[in-house]
């Protein structure tokens, strides 16, 4: 009854040790490393993506996995918003001063 | 480097320069409007 | 040029009898730094990345001024986090000092340096204590601190050396330093012991051999500096910057709000505090723009230098 999810548990986390390196990894490439279909591969990937486990993008016409910066980018943008939320709070308070 | 991408890339971080230049921008002007305010207050201070 | 790399043994013994520093707590006010101490310093504490790293300088006195010929790594880490870090390594210290004697090396240990990833150069509490210890032991001693995340982002080395005041002495007023952004998270920690230590100047000195070696490796220099961006490489520290200077308008902010709201009567004082506070937020703010403007300059102007098309002569 459990094999299946035992044998996703372990592909799961050889797959993550596998593509940690790399930022643009081809499908084929982990189906190989893997001893796995490249269909399984991709479903894999897509619960890992959607679980936010991983960050990126598959592009199924090269057959590709862009690992996105998109971590770091929301930092940056969510520090931006924070600044500006307080810009705003700032100008208000100045603005009932003067 | 000639590729869609690399513009996409490049002129985002030109963007997001520019965002940042924009809200120093105000900062400055907050602080500034800020200290107007204050050295009014004080020259025209009834107490 | 080569001259002060010489040591010589008497000059060094005579310093040590007549302890000069003993009488004025402000003696020593100079660092010379050797090209090759910096470079190993800074490409440790690089290494470090944003855990703080700790190494000693070796070097000898000179009148006032230290002159630092080497460095080494202490195998330790995060010297904020711990009451004395340097303990682990006295052992190390101890068999490093002494290989280096028999390897003809005489040159002592002046000073420890530490790293500061991303919070500016100065000297927290148990750094404080850390310095008076060594300099109630170990004096001559100084100590140095290295910012490897701001080295990056500003372009040079932020690098700062200080001495610390004997227990129970008033400094008198000094000029103010040179300003520095301190996080939100550090501010407490740097306003308490800023007054137990003082600045020293610092200036570099290379050997002939350094400038020969230098020289030969400024091709890579430059292919190194084009091929990196600042903007891309010190994204998180730029977001942390970004992030702290929100937290301190809010501060700030909320200061204004409850002036004009509650009529507190504040004094001409802390009126004056609270201005400054909000320049020292705009002057940080234009800060971590000038270093982003740099950047985005860099790529603009390599982009038009490398990627417009060449026009046919």
């Amino acid at each position: 009854n459990y094999i299946e999810d035992l044998l996703k548990n372990i592909r799961t986390q050889v797959l993550l040790k596998l593509i940690k390196p790399y930022t643009r990894i081809r499908l084929p490439f982990i189906s190989e490393e893997l001893n796995v279909p490249e269909r399984d591969v991709e479903q894999l990937l897509v619960s890992l993506i959607l679980d936010n486990r991983v960050n990126g993008h598959i592009d199924q016409v090269n057959r590709l996995l862009e690992r996105g910066d998109r971590s770091k980018g929301m930092k940056k943008y969510a520090a931006i918003d924070k600044w500006n939320t307080q810009l705003r709070s700032l100008y208000q308070t100045i603005s009932n001063r003067v | 480097i000639e590729s869609e991408k690399f513009q996409d890339d490049f002129l985002m971080e030109f963007n997001d320069t520019l965002l940042i230049t924009y809200l120093a921008m105000f900062t400055n002007c907050s602080s500034t409007m800020n200290e107007l305010v204050d050295k009014f207050n004080t020259t025209y201070d009834r107490h | 040029v080569d001259l002060i790399y010489f040591y010589d043994e008497a000059t060094q013994s005579k310093m040590q009898q007549e302890k000069p520093w003993t009488n004025d707590p402000h003696f020593f006010r100079r660092v010379k730094i050797s090209a090759l101490a910096l470079l190993k310093m800074v490409v440790h504490a690089r290494s470090g990345g944003t855990i703080e790293v700790m190494g000693v300088m070796q070097g000898k006195t000179d009148g006032d001024t230290f002159i630092v010929m080497d460095a080494f790594a202490l195998p330790v880490e995060g010297t904020e986090t711990r009451v004395n870090a340097q303990a682990d390594a006295y052992e190390y210290m101890v068999d490093y000092s002494q290989t280096n004697k028999q390897a003809g090396r005489p040159e002592n240990v002046v000073g420890w340096y530490h790293s500061h990833p991303g919070y500016g150069c100065w000297l927290s509490g148990i750094d404080v204590s850390t310095q008076m210890l060594n300099q109630q032991y170990q004096d001559p001693f100084f100590a140095l601190v290295i910012d490897p995340t701001r080295t990056v982002s500003a372009g040079k080395v932020d690098i700062g050396a200080f001495r610390t005041y004997p227990q129970g002495y008033k400094p008198p007023d000094e000029p103010v330093s040179e300003y520095q952004t301190i996080p939100l998270n550090k501010i407490e920690d740097f306003g308490v012991h800023c007054k137990q230590y003082y600045a020293l100047d610092i200036t570099y000195f290379k050997s002939s051999l350094d400038c020969h070696l230098l020289d030969l490796l400024w091709n890579k220099y430059w292919v190194n500096t084009l091929s990196s961006s600042p903007l891309l490489g010190n994204r998180d520290y730029v977001a942390g910057q970004i992030s702290d200077l929100a937290e301190k308008l809010e501060q700030v902010e909320n200061q204004l709000a409850h002036t004009r709201l509650g009529f507190l009567v504040m004094s001409s004082q802390k009126k004056k505090d609270e201005e400054s506070q909000l320049a020292k937020i705009t002057r940080d703010s234009s800060k971590i723009t000038v270093e982003q403007v740099h950047g985005l300059m860099s790529q603009v102007i390599k982009d038009i230098l490398f990627n417009s098309p060449l026009k046919p002569t």
